[in-house]
């Protein structure tokens, strides 16, 4: 695991709760907001499962902590989307809140209805991005959720140790936090 | 939206590279065109390098050239980018554009950079240590 220079983290008091909330101009329109909603939940709270975070949506999007949307082209951030593939999203260092997904891509969140070769699964771009909003940077760990790729219909959303050792390493170990709950092939791979 | 067949894919095959292959080989793709790149090496001059020295500048593992732009020369900075490339996404470091290289550099990505990989290498591998 890598950090970005400096090493930024959030410094809410403790426990603390991030808000985040989703762009109200700026998603799509072929997933239902609701199913987009269930995603982020989800991807959310793994990563509060391992750190003493809670994550909390808002109605607000100006004034959340976390502020999520579909951008196309030059957004406005400087980090200009490329279309179909290629950078399929980006996020930025903390205490920056932003999380931008590339609208050109075709995103699932069910590769079963969604059938396109060109599919990238919603959930695990938003986990590994969620890491990026925490203060994670780019893993060489090719089973880490922060490894920069993605293969188009992959799946991948489940925290791997490096993640794991990297987010606690920032923000301490969420006390109800069970290492049992870890892949045990990964744990065999990590030990060794 | 257009999309190849459907019926030269097996879309319930989540990780085949066929389908991998068929969707980066698409030149409408912003890397798709990488694939002709594969197996050069130091040496070759080859049209259209430019744009992936252009990429690994932009991922932060060759510096901006200067003055103007990236030649098509596969030069010595491009074989070291390549080699610091492969070894921090964890390829067999060969410094050449060999298949499993190049079939990386074409697969989706996140858009921020890589760059405190190599810087940070110390660091984390003192982080490990540590908690070890």
């Amino acid at each position: 695991y890598a950090y970005f220079n400096g090493r930024p983290r959030w410094t809410h008091n403790s426990p603390m709760t991030l808000t985040y909330a989703f762009s109200p101009d700026h998603m799509i329109d072929y997933i239902s907001p609701e199913e987009i909603k269930a995603v982020f939940s989800r991807a959310f709270t793994r990563w509060s499962e391992v750190i003493p975070v809670n994550f909390t949506e808002a109605q607000n999007y100006r004034t959340a902590d976390v502020r999520i949307g579909f951008h196309s082209g030059d957004h406005g951030d400087g980090e200009p989307f490329d279309g179909e593939l290629g950078v399929l999203a980006h996020a930025f260092s903390p205490e920056n809140g932003r999380l931008h997904l590339d609208s050109a891509e075709t995103w699932a969140v069910d590769f079963g209805r969604e059938r396109s070769n060109v599919a990238i699964d919603l959930e695990s771009v938003a986990t590994h991005e969620i890491g990026h909003v925490l203060g994670l940077a780019h893993s060489s760990v090719s089973d880490a959720i922060m490894y920069p790729s993605l293969r188009p219909r992959s799946r991948k959303v489940d925290l791997r140790v490096d993640d794991v050792e990297g987010i606690q390493a920032l923000y301490g170990s969420n006390p109800n936090f069970n290492y049992g709950s870890l892949l045990e092939s990964d744990r065999e791979t990590s030990n060794s | 939206r257009t999309f190849p067949q459907p019926s030269i894919l097996n879309f319930n095959d989540t990780t085949t590279s066929s389908v991998v292959a068929a969707a980066f080989n698409s030149s409408s793709t912003p890397w798709g065109n990488f694939a002709k790149f594969a197996n050069l090496e130091k040496g070759s001059h080859v049209t259209g390098i430019c744009d992936l020295k252009t990429y690994l500048n932009r991922f932060g593992y060759l510096p901006a050239p200067a003055p103007g732009n990236f030649s098509d020369d596969f030069d010595s900075d491009l074989e070291s980018a390549i080699l610091t490339y492969q070894k921090n996404l964890g390829l067999p470091p060969t410094g050449k554009l060999d298949t499993e290289t190049i079939d990386l550099i074409m697969a989706p990505r996140c858009g921020l950079g890589d760059s405190h990989l190599r810087h940070n290498t110390t660091t984390i591998t003192h982080l490990h240590e540590t908690r070890r």
